[in-house]
């Protein structure tokens, strides 16, 4: 494992640590999209069903253990907990879900490394992180006043995409087998997606305003 | 073993 993989995984759980924070400690889960959490939850679910039957290393399977945990944790929040669940911006956060989940699943039927369960859903957990972010994004865009833990949730978010972009440059030079296009393409758009939010990011930081993105 | 690879990432 490379510095770049590491700093990236633990920019990961920062950003999930954060988001936990914010819930937990103001009893409000405002801008936040449940969709995005529910779909990552997915993600996580269909990738790490590698829990039952490979073990990389202890790191590895702690971490998924980790990720799983906290992403069922934030979404029972969400949509359980009493006080947390009236936060919850449930008229705006209305992207259709089955528009991502559809396509993603189509597409990890058509191109994949094997045509098997294990494999055709961990393809598909690959495609539909790349595209998870998008309701969380949406939603930020109607809810003009995004406050600053959100907006540090999607910040150590992309932050670790592009951690893992490095990763995968690291490892391309380092490990002549490592070749991963499919990865890699899935990678590339999901980063790209942060591209606009990091612009207006860094814009607000700059000039010390509040952060607000153009609808 | 090429599939192998991807699935030691998180």
């Amino acid at each position: 494992m490379n510095i770049f993989r590491l700093a990236g995984d633990m920019t990961h759980l920062m950003s999930i640590v954060v988001l936990l924070l914010k819930i937990r400690a103001t009893k409000s889960c405002r801008g936040i999209s449940l969709r995005t959490q529910e779909m990552y939850l997915l993600v996580f679910l269909c990738r790490y069903l590698d829990l039952f039957y490979s073990f990389v290393s202890l790191y590895n399977t702690v971490m998924k253990l980790i990720f799983l945990a906290s992403s069922a944790a934030i979404v029972y929040y969400m949509r359980y907990d009493r006080v947390v669940k009236q936060t919850y911006d449930r008229r705006q956060d209305t992207f259709r879900y089955l528009f991502l989940i559809v396509p993603c699943l189509i597409l990890a039927l058509l191109i994949n490394h094997a045509f098997t369960l294990t494999e055709i859903l961990w393809t598909f957990s690959i495609y539909l992180e790349a595209v998870a972010i998008l309701p969380q994004l949406v939603l930020m865009q109607r809810t003009q006043n995004i406050d600053n833990l959100t907006g540090n949730y999607v910040l150590l978010l992309g932050t670790y995409r592009g951690l893992y972009i490095l990763n995968w440059i690291f490892r391309f030079f380092t490990e002549p087998h490592y070749r991963q296009w499919l990865v890699w393409i899935s990678g590339l758009l999901q980063t790209a997606l942060y591209g606009d939010f990091f612009y207006y990011y860094f814009k607000c930081w700059k000039s010390n305003k509040k952060l607000t993105l153009p609808a | 073993a090429a599939t192998a690879a991807a699935h030691d990432e998180l």
